[in-house]
Formats: C-alpha cells, sequence, structure tokens
C-alpha cells in the first residue's frame, strides 16, 4: 500500500534511536 | 576512534547494534551524499550487520553498496512521484 512506501527507508539521524529496527525480523 | 568490532557488537542489544553501525555509517555517506545521507543510511541498516561490519572495514564495498542505494532511492522517488501524479 502507498502509505508504508512513503516512510520507506527509515531515515537514520545521528544521535537519534533509528525508527526502522522493529521491521527487520531478527 | 577504534573501528567497530563483532565483539563490540555482539555486547550490545540489536537495537543498540543498529544505533552503533549507523553512527558509524552515517559520516562515511554523508561525505559523499550528503542531501540522502539519512535515508541512504536507514537502506543499508536493513542488511544483516556482519555484513555492514565487512563494508565498514572495506571502503571500496562501501561505495558500492551506497551506489547501489542511491540508485534504488532514485527510482523509489520517481515512483513516488508517479504514484501521487495519478
Amino acid at each position: 500500500n502507498g502509505s508504508s512506501s512513503v516512510n520507506w527507508p527509515p531515515e537514520f539521524r545521528p544521535g537519534e534511536p533509528w525508527k526502522g529496527y522493529p521491521n527487520i525480523d531478527p | 576512534q577504534e573501528p567497530l568490532t563483532a565483539s563490540m557488537l555482539a555486547a550490545a542489544p540489536p537495537q543498540e547494534q543498529k544505533q552503533m553501525l549507523g553512527e558509524r555509517l552515517y559520516p562515511l555517506i554523508h561525505s559523499l551524499h550528503p542531501s540522502m545521507a539519512g535515508k541512504i543510511t536507514g537502506m543499508l541498516l536493513e542488511i544483516d550487520n556482519s555484513e555492514l561490519l565487512l563494508m565498514l572495514e572495506s571502503p571500496e564495498s562501501l561505495h558500492s553498496k551506497i551506489e547501489e542505494a542511491v540508485a534504488v532511492l532514485q527510482v523509489h522517488q520517481i515512483s513516488e512521484a508517479s504514484h501521487k501524479s495519478n
């Protein structure tokens, strides 16, 4: 669906927790 | 700054591992693509940690991964734009 791709890729900002983590299956 | 090692990563929880790798990758990527550094780093962090460590040790493989990510991002942005214009 379109909404998820708008936020892809989860942007990394130094000093801020990266938001992409939960999407990755361990 | 001492190089990031597998044992340093292994000592950290998974979320922290991605953060540590991101903090190392971001400045290297920012020096090549300042405007897209956040998105490129976010894309590369989805790669397996062991491969990310290898990339941190080998600038050539890091550069080729970065260029791949830039190409994917540009295609993604074009398809986003075409979705919006439809």
